[in-house]
């Protein structure tokens, strides 16, 4: 079962006395649903990687950068967790996210999506998917409110989406909510 | 024509691949 795009796999591992990039490996790419499911079956699991790790899945061609030309004008839907929830929540929401992006659960705006990274840390994990154009409203907040509902969080519970120019210039920690949903 | 799958569809397909 052909899926609409190629996409790619990253795994990041921080070592710190070698340069970001050299810590950044494209693992392999896949375009069927099944290609996709042997992959996740035979990766660890998010919540067993150690901290400073990431995954990403970008549609093959872009880099999980915010330098790469497909990335740089965009920015990112962002789901902080709290430590207790790498164990509770951390895998089922990271595989929800995949399967919105391997799915296109974003109808037209599907296009817009660049990728999906999770970052494991000992502060806290995150997962994002990142958008090619902040300042397409219109694709954005859709994109957010779909996302959201597909990951089951209560309308009380508010995700924010960030330009990558902000977050670049800013500790993360402090980027401003370009949206909100 | 574009190809979209919803989460059942493609849940369905983890274990199929799992026993392969």
């Amino acid at each position: 079962h052909p899926l609409q795009n190629r996409w790619a796999l990253w795994f990041f591992k921080n070592v710190r006395s070698q340069p970001w990039q050299c810590n950044l490996r494209l693992v392999t790419t896949f375009n069927t649903v099944e290609d996709f499911w042997s992959l996740y079956s035979h990766v660890q699991l998010a919540s067993k990687l150690s901290s400073g790790c990431d995954y990403s899945i970008f549609k093959d061609g872009i880099e999980p950068m915010w330098e790469d030309s497909r990335n740089k004008r965009g920015g990112r839907w962002l789901i902080t967790l709290s430590k207790q929830q790498r164990h509770s929540d951390l895998d089922s929401l990271w595989l929800e996210t995949l399967l919105c992006l391997i799915g296109e659960a974003f109808d037209d705006y599907s296009e817009e999506v660049c990728g999906a990274v999770i970052n494991i840390r000992a502060k806290g994990d995150k997962i994002a998917i990142w958008t090619r154009e902040a300042e397409n409203r219109e694709a954005v907040t859709y994109i957010g409110k779909v996302y959201k509902e597909r990951l089951g969080l209560s309308s009380k519970v508010v995700i924010g989406y960030q330009a990558h120019a902000d977050t670049a210039t800013k500790s993360s920690s402090l980027t401003k909510n370009k949206f909100v949903v | 024509e574009k190809k979209s799958y919803d989460r059942e569809f493609l849940l369905g397909f983890q274990f199929i691949v799992a026993s392969m």
